[in-house]
């Protein structure tokens, strides 16, 4: 698939000259600087903010049931982002309600995986929570130690790629805009759009002078990222069995987005 | 239409997260 893309970017379709993809990257970058919670200099400006050992140990030890409300609350504020960035992706509103639907349900954790690695602090493993810069450990209330770790490896594979905010704006397009999301009605429509994004995703990274393996580098993640993603769902299920009704107190949106 | 009336409502209204 990325052999035949570059290709397309030496024959670009007919519909489709370097003035759109151009014209697409600047509209998609402008959505996602939008509908980002914070700005890079919110970041840096918080980068020394670390809980102390106590803050920590004072995390560890609430319940299971706390803690995943904290998530559960942070998570939907942040999907509720998503989808303003979906919302102001040239295309997306033109879908069918129902794929709006299915693209948002199965791609918006994804998206947040991504948009993850500019509250992370590569340096010394932390990520931006609840206020301030928080270790996997801090999150071992939760009991998902395995699930943690996956997001912060992935996480710090991310921060590696050291991805501009256009290139983080376009895969974060390019990944919600999934053609094989099972039960889509029009997937060729949604395949055109993906295949537009790529597009302009390879053409922005020639223009900066990327290496050659970034895209590749890029999607290579996100196998990793679709396990994230059923891991949560599985532990999510457990969570409801042993404590049905904390889960069903959690946020309505987020019910509706990892419900089955 | 129902299993996602939020999603619905927030795909159809015009105002920010921030504004919600």
């Amino acid at each position: 698939l990325l052999g035949r893309r570059r290709a397309l970017l030496d024959h670009l379709p007919y519909d489709c000259s370097i003035t759109d993809l151009e014209n697409i990257t600047q509209s998609i970058v402008k959505s996602h600087l939008e509908t980002c919670q914070y700005s890079s200099e919110d970041m840096k400006r918080f980068t020394w903010v670390q809980y102390s050992p106590e803050e920590t140990r004072a995390f560890q030890n609430k319940s299971a049931e706390w803690m995943w409300q904290q998530c559960a609350h942070h998570i939907t504020n942040a999907i509720q982002y998503v989808v303003e960035f979906a919302k102001r992706i040239a295309g997306f509103m033109d879908l069918c309600q129902n794929d709006q639907i299915i693209l948002l349900k199965a791609g918006c954790l994804e998206v947040l995986l991504i948009r993850m690695c500019r509250a992370l602090n590569s340096n010394n493993n932390t990520i931006f929570f609840h206020g301030k810069f928080a270790s996997p450990q801090f999150f071992k209330a939760l009991g998902c130690d395995d699930l943690v770790s996956a997001v912060f490896e992935l996480g710090m594979g991310l921060c590696r790629l050291q991805l501009s905010d256009e290139e983080m704006a376009l895969f974060s397009a390019a990944v919600l805009l999934s053609p094989d999301r099972p039960w889509l009605t029009e997937g060729q429509k949604v395949h055109k759009l993906q295949e537009k994004v790529y597009l302009a995703l390879q053409h922005s990274l020639q223009k900066n002078g990327a290496s050659e393996e970034k895209l590749d580098k890029m999607v290579s993640k996100l196998p990793i990222m679709k396990s994230i993603c059923n891991l949560h769902v599985d532990k999510l299920e457990f969570f409801r069995l042993v404590h049905p009704e904390t889960a069903y107190s959690f946020p309505p949106l987020y019910r509706e987005v990892f419900g089955s | 239409k129902e299993k996602h009336k939020i999603l619905h409502r927030l795909l159809q209204n015009s105002t920010s997260p921030v504004e919600l």
